[in-house]
């Protein structure tokens, strides 16, 4: 069975994007078989795999609107990750969401169509900086919660806000929901706050704030512009190598649940 | 009678806060009555004025769904800057506004009632990383858009869309909004990223972008967890001395048109 998981954050830039891309690249990398889907209007994680604007019809919005036939996911340069892309009309799907029919519960019922569970083993879903209905049927739909937070202060405020909607979430709409972890992002030695935050966090947070931290690292926001993940674009350089470590202690902690 | 700017990108991270709140306070010091609404259930600018959680109610929430007594705008330690702060029902509005009656005015309706207009020279309202209600609703209350844009490369991607919304607010909703400029944060002079997007930005968008680029600068981010503007925290700091250029260009420029 696949496991499904949200990359969350309302808090903007915090790391949602690259930590999706990035992350399920490595697990990619690993021997797992990766589905991405992009479930925020602006598209940045079809971007970071070099998804063309012409090529992102039939994505998100197709699924979570269930118009006619079923959306397939995109194959990448990745091998073994796939991506259901962000199409240009998932801007408009907040809105047009709030009178449907079972709103919240669109995009579970949609990969439960799409039949993923055989084919994938990690379905990663990136979300918009919102606690929205778009990041609300990605709560519905994921077995899992997995938390970049970026070592800045206005992040750790955010912080309590997300975790009190997962906590409604899981007693109104999905009981199996779990938070995986956290895991901290753009962490820059140089600068005393990311410190800070990071203790703050993990005194707070305790285990579930990842032993693995993500650098701050140029060639991490370079890569998109070049349309591919940082593995592909730098692999030697410490972002890269960062998010192979995430990977595997990923995956290290999913077998001792 | 009052200028009222919305400061937006629907981007997350780029530093819409951190301009409100900064922007404000340089044009305070230059002798303006300055105004701030922050319209982010974030909350994020009502943090970086140190007003408390239990400080927050009545606020922008209480302007939007018109409940009783209309809110009072509280001082901050800034002379002659006042903040309205984002209440913790905030969260809640876009769901509630959706059903209101003139849903994308009730900002513009309620700044009317609070008679803002001689009170204040400019209102600048902070709003979230989302096209969202909450973000049409200070579109439509706002004669001018400012636009702060990271120097990376995923926020030149989505300047774009967020330039058709503008028109199509203008073009149905508020036939007087203009574009006031866009100025660009988190320059980093040591990552080739930042001249990238910056000379990007200029060769598309010529005069609009402002001379004034923001430098990162590690001042700025540690001035909101001391409950104060960086003008404040640390005056000689780069963030608080670009911040007051960028207040002189943004009057100069308004004198200008
Ligand atoms: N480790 C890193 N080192 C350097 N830059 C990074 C790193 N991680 C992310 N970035 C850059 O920071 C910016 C914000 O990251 P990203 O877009 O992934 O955040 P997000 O949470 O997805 O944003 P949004 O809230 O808009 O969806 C991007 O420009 C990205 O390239
Ligand atoms: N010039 C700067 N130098 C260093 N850090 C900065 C600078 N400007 C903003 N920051 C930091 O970057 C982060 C993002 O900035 P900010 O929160 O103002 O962006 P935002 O666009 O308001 O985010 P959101 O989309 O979540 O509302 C914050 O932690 C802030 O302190
Ligand atoms: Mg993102
Ligand atoms: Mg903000």
């Amino acid at each position: 069975r696949a496991r499904i998981v949200a990359v969350v954050n309302q808090k903007g830039g915090v790391g949602k994007t690259t930590t999706t891309v990035n992350l399920g690249t490595a697990l990619a990398a690993a021997g797992r078989r990766v589905l991405i889907i992009d479930s925020d209007p602006q598209g940045n994680a079809s971007t970071s795999f070099g998804i063309d604007y012409t090529q992102r019809s039939d994505g998100t919005y197709a699924l979570l609107l269930a118009q006619g036939t079923l959306p397939r996911p995109r194959t990448t340069m990745v091998p073994d990750l796939s991506i259901l892309p962000a199409d240009s009309e998932l801007a408009g799907a907040e809105i047009e969401l709030v009178t449907e029919n079972r709103r919240e519960f669109r995009l579970r019922d949609g990969l439960q169509a799409l039949g993923v569970n055989d084919a994938y083993d990690v379905i990663l879903v990136d979300c918009p900086p919102s606690l929205n209905l778009l990041t609300l049927n990605s709560l519905v739909a994921a077995d899992e919660v997995f938390v970049p937070l970026q070592c800045e202060f206005f992040a750790l405020e955010g912080l309590s806000q997300l975790l009190r909607t997962v906590d409604r979430v899981k007693a109104r709409l999905n009981q199996g929901l779990t938070i995986n972890g956290i895991v901290l992002t753009m962490y820059d030695r140089r600068n005393n706050l990311s410190d800070l935050v990071a203790a703050d966090a993990r005194a707070f947070f305790k285990h579930l704030v990842y032993d693995t931290v993500i650098p701050r690292n140029v060639r991490v926001s370079e890569a998109p512009s070049h349309g591919k993940p940082v593995l592909l674009y730098d692999y030697r350089s410490p972002g890269a190598q960062a998010y192979l470590k995430l990977a595997q202690e990923f995956l290290k902690r999913s077998r001792a649940t």
